[in-house]
């Protein structure tokens, strides 16, 4: 454990709470691309299967446990609790064009072939793609609630915190697993183009819209 | 090799 990781650990935390939160006070999920949080769901499924074969520590165990079940939660309150306010119409992304290439690549660039390896290489591929369909979204609407923008901002610095702290780790135990690092680059990339605008438009204030 | 053990991360 180091400072990048927790920083990470408890940004990642933040964007969770965030729209769980948002969500209930507002007991709405306008804005909030339900086929992402469907992708989400699957990887923490498929990475922390691992709970039930390997103990690290108390914290990872727990979190874990944290991550799992708010992302359940908010797939609850999303098709179940406050369905009427999920906007289908303009989450249209093909998630299967995400599932299904991720899987592939899972079972083609992987450490080592056991099932609980492959379903954990399958988890960081999906991961970093899996924002597309909420920032497809945001694009199509051209807007994000600002309290939106705030999840999207903590949920993207998480992993671009872990590259740091995989930088750290390299140099100080000479950890190196290029999986996570190239798709942990591919995911932060994938968030410029918004961290640009979050910059540029919420933090003074603005309400982000698309031009 | 990495084995499921030394996934440290979340």
């Amino acid at each position: 454990m180091n400072i990048f990781r927790l920083s990470g650990d408890l940004s990642h935390l933040l964007a969770i709470l965030l729209l769980l939160v948002k969500i209930w006070k507002t007991r709405s999920c306008a804005g909030i691309s339900g086929k992402s949080q469907i992708l989400f769901a699957i990887v923490y499924t498929t990475r922390y299967l691992d709970l039930f074969t390997s103990f690290v520590s108390v914290y990872n165990s727990f979190m874990k446990v944290v991550f799992l079940t708010a992302s359940y939660g908010t797939l609850y309150l999303m098709f179940f609790k406050f369905k009427p306010t999920y906007d289908h119409n303009h989450d249209s992304f093909r998630i299967l064009y995400l599932i299904i290439p991720s899987l592939v690549l899972s079972f083609i660039i992987v450490h080592v072939y056991t099932v609980m390896e492959i379903l954990w290489t399958y988890s960081i591929y999906l991961e970093a793609v899996a924002i597309m369909p909420q920032l497809f979204m945001v694009s199509r609407t051209g807007e994000a609630e600002t309290i939106t923008s705030h999840y999207l901002f903590a949920l993207g610095s998480y992993r671009a915190l872990y590259i740091l702290n995989w930088i750290y780790r390299y140099y100080t135990e000479d950890f190196l697993d290029m999986i996570v690092i190239i798709a942990g680059i591919v995911q932060t990339i994938l968030y410029c183009d918004f961290f640009y605008l979050y910059i540029t438009k919420v933090l003074k204030g603005k309400r982000l819209s698309l031009p | 090799p990495v084995t499921d053990a030394e996934h440290d991360e979340l």
